[in-house]
């Protein structure tokens, strides 16, 4: 349905913004290379199944979100490395990793491997923005582009949550995926403050300042 | 609560 394909475009939308921006400032300051991390794990261990992956629109989508990923930390960790701060990145991600971990452990929908890396996968994504907001905090500041890519990446799931309520009305077979709609809700609720300031400030074509 | 079987989003 509508909401999920523009919850999909916007995710696709947020890395090419942040693409655009590392090659075109040549520079991925005020960017988390943890959150990045972390996001190439979140894809990892959610897209175990792309071999077999039925609908084309997905399996494209997975392949591109894992290559444009990787291309993202090959360009922070190589190409444009002497922008990096690692001063200014300074989560610690083993609380994310732990908190993913645990969840996936205690409440997967089976044991299987699939579901617990799964379940992994989504609990991980609903904070893997974290250190990046963290980072965000500490500059107080952030360009133009780091805000409209963090906007893009929230938007994504925020638009999801439209698509699960969508299909709960509309496919009488659709059963209400738990995991998946707990986590969205706390990922959307985590980007709750910058949403604020992004929709308060950047609109009226203010840079974009903590308060 | 459902099984979340179906992997059919992203």
């Amino acid at each position: 349905n509508i909401f999920r394909v523009l919850g999909d475009f916007s995710h696709l939308a947020s890395i090419f913004i942040l693409l655009h921006k590392i090659q075109q400032l040549k520079s991925c300051s005020g960017i988390s290379f943890k959150s990045q991390v972390l996001y190439m794990l979140v894809y990892i261990t959610r897209y175990l199944d792309l071999p077999w992956t039925s609908s084309p629109y997905n399996f494209i989508f997975k392949v591109l979100f894992i290559s444009s990923e990787l291309y993202i930390i090959y360009l922070m960790a190589r190409a444009y490395k002497p922008t990096n701060d690692p001063n200014l990145d300074t989560f610690h991600v083993e609380f994310l990793l732990g908190f993913a971990g645990l969840l996936a452990l205690l409440f997967p929908y089976k044991y299987t491997i699939l579901e617990v890396f799964w379940a992994f996968s989504i609990w991980l994504e609903s904070v893997a923005i974290l250190p990046q907001l963290f980072m965000l905090q500490r500059t107080g500041e952030a360009e133009a582009m780091t805000a409209h890519y963090i906007a893009a990446l929230g938007m994504y799931r925020a638009l999801y949550i439209p698509n699960w309520i969508y299909r709960y009305f509309s496919e009488p077979t659709h059963k209400v995926d738990t995991i998946a709609v707990t986590a969205g809700i706390l990922q959307t609720i985590l980007y709750s403050d910058f949403f604020w300031i992004y929709y308060t400030k950047v609109m009226r074509g203010e840079k974009f300042k903590l308060p | 609560v459902a099984d979340g079987g179906s992997k059919d989003e992203l």
